[in-house]
């Protein structure tokens, strides 16, 4: 069985990430 | 049949900050096993399993492709389950119980929501759609 997802919203992207998105 | 799980890569270091997360590093490769809209992906990697921000994760086979739904600029009506206070100058902050416009839902769990004249960022997870039952 698959456990419930963590209550808290998940990080946003980081910086490095984001900056591969745009 | 088999149930074929979708790989995906992971593009920056996560470190777990509770029990059913999993902790991966950039350029490992982790198996979908569900999508949450809230953002958490529930992913195995060899014989371990947690939840990982789905932000973390690129597909492996076609990265440049976007599964992203195309935005709604017309907006989609929805509660607010939460009070939120952004803590990044393109979130908003909303009280809990308020309606909002969602504009676009985006896969990373943080969805662009409008209210009144304010656009900005916030979590789906503190999100209900308007008319659905608690």
């Amino acid at each position: 069985t698959i456990k419930r997802p963590p209550q808290n919203p998940p990080p946003r992207p980081p910086p490095e990430v984001r900056r591969k998105q745009v | 049949g088999p149930i074929i799980l979708q790989s995906y890569r992971v593009i920056a270091d996560y470190e777990k900050n509770s029990k059913s997360e999993l902790s991966v590093k950039d350029g490992d490769v982790v198996d979908v096993v569900e999508k949450t809209e809230n953002g958490w992906w529930f992913c195995q990697m060899k014989n371990k399993r947690g939840w990982v921000p789905a932000a973390y994760l690129e597909p492996l086979d076609s990265p440049d492709e976007s599964e992203e739904q195309d935005p709604n600029y017309e907006g989609e009506l929805h509660i607010t389950t939460k009070d939120f206070t952004g803590e990044m100058e393109d979130e908003l902050d909303v009280k809990e119980g308020e309606t909002v416009e969602v504009i676009h839902k985006l896969l990373d769990g943080w969805w662009v929501v409008r209210r009144g004249s304010v656009t900005g960022y916030f979590p789906a997870m503190y999100l209900q759609k308007s008319g659905d039952a608690v």
